[in-house]
């Protein structure tokens, strides 16, 4: 996190807020809902308290204006910039403005307000952009859903180290943003994607571009708002270009970035018994698909739909060499990639051994 | 600079780069405005060190020049308050 330049904050704790000009594309009572919410994730973690007034002078104003509205930071339309605020101080101290030239929403199509209200009371309380990219002020918009967002913990020691702990008998702890060269670093699912690689962790995943080996860390919520986190299991199914991701016991299909209709179905459509409850990894490779459970492996022949008798069957007996329970896997020519823990272990299909074993972080050029 | 021989679309599409970058970096770097910058200020190296600075900010390769992936950062809707600087 960062503190604004000259460590700018309010003296008083007990602050006050007032909406001078709503946007007209919500009505009053979703902009005050959102607003609120939006000082609620500010309140949770410190001291401060947020009061709204509708009349006269407030700390904090908040407008929704178009282009060159006098304070020398003019709007640009749509997209773009979205919003800006005012560090603590007198005036137009505090005071957050929001573009009316955006679609501000209640969801997750562009743009919610709520998330980017939550950001820019942010800099009205003395807060100015991280590099952490899962935190609350980071500069660039992505959506996570409101209804179950928690403050990251890079925010919460932002506000705590200007405004102290919060009030609240037990402090609030938020999400950490995964660092793709934390040497323990291990992954949830991994699957690959019309040539790219995806690496999923918590609510985050990272994508590995296949030529410029470029590795970008996104919320799974930007590309997939539907999806949840934390998912378990992922392979690409290359002869119906679609990939599909599972958490528990349900599984979904994406087409590109499209999530397919009909989903999430239940794991029990590729005849799992119902004490199959969740999947630890999963890879397609010529019309078959492998999935590993604990130290079992389950094969599905997709031309006959329908699980492979015989199975499910210990992993080292198909894959001698892969001892340890499998987090995540996919192929790539020809080779099993098994990521197990802060490892992973090339197996080759031809040689049928594996061929090389090393650290997980180097996938993102760690 | 135009690339010699390069194709107008071309031309066209780095222009549109350049101004994408020049943007960008007098909104949030505290890169001087165009016509208020002297004549140090307006050196291409100047410039280089702004991108830099930006690159370093989102985790991208610190190369100093305007490419694919931190011209696709720089397209992405944002907050107006600057990265750096009051």
């Amino acid at each position: 996190f960062m503190l604004t330049p000259g460590n700018p904050k309010w003296e008083q704790t007990n602050l006050t807020y007032r909406i001078i000009k709503y946007t007209t594309q919500l009505s009053e009572a979703d902009v005050e809902e959102a607003i609120k919410k939006a000082f609620q994730v500010w309140s949770n973690a410190s001291p401060l308290t947020f009061t709204k007034t509708s009349q006269g002078e407030a700390d904090i104003k908040i407008a929704f204006v178009q282009g060159d509205h006098g304070d020398n930071s003019p709007f640009d339309g749509p997209n773009g910039i979205l919003a800006h605020a005012f560090q603590p101080g007198q005036g137009v101290g505090g005071d957050a403005h929001f573009d009316e030239d955006e679609i501000w929403t209640m969801n997750s199509s562009s743009y919610n307000l709520f998330l980017v209200a939550a950001h820019e009371f942010g800099h009205s309380l003395g807060l100015a952009h991280s590099t952490d990219p899962g935190a609350l002020m980071y500069p660039n918009y992505a959506f996570r859903d409101p209804s179950t967002y928690t403050l990251p913990q890079d925010d919460i020691n932002g506000i705590q180290a200007i405004y102290g702990p919060s009030n609240n008998p037990i402090q609030p702890t938020g999400p950490s943003t995964p660092t793709a060269c934390d040497p323990r670093l291990t992954f949830d699912a991994i699957t690959t994607l019309r040539g790219e690689i995806l690496f999923f962790k918590d609510k985050y995943f990272w994508r590995r571009h296949p030529q410029l080996r470029i590795v970008e860390l996104n919320f799974i919520s930007l590309f997939w708002p539907s999806l949840p986190d934390g998912i378990q299991a992922a392979y690409e199914n290359v002869d119906e270009d679609l990939v599909f991701l599972f958490k528990g016991g349900q599984y979904w299909a994406l087409n590109g970035y499209d999530i397919e209709q009909g989903y999430p179905r239940d794991i029990s459509d590729y005849g799992f018994p119902s004490s199959v409850r969740a999947i630890d990894a999963a890879v397609y490779y010529r019309r078959k698909t492998y999935f590993f459970i604990n130290d079992q492996i389950w094969r599905y022949d997709n031309q006959r739909q329908s699980m492979e008798p015989g199975y499910p069957k210990a992993i080292a007996s198909i894959f001698p060499g892969i001892e340890t329970r499998v987090d995540a896997v996919f192929q790539q020519d020809h080779v099993f990639l098994f990521f197990s823990g802060p490892r992973y272990y090339a197996f080759n299909l031809d040689a049928h051994r594996v061929i090389r074993v090393d650290r997980s972080q180097r996938w993102l050029n760690c | 600079f135009p690339v010699p021989g390069g194709s107008p679309e071309e031309a066209d599409a780095q222009e549109m780069d350049t101004q994408v970058v020049q943007d960008y970096l007098e909104k949030f770097y505290q890169l001087p405005r165009r016509g208020l910058r002297s004549q140090r200020q307006n050196s291409p190296s100047v410039i280089v060190e702004k991108l830099k600075e930006m690159q370093r900010f989102f985790g991208l390769s610190e190369t100093g020049k305007p490419d694919q992936q931190t011209l696709a950062v720089m397209r992405k809707p944002r907050c107006g308050v600057p990265d750096s600087g009051d």
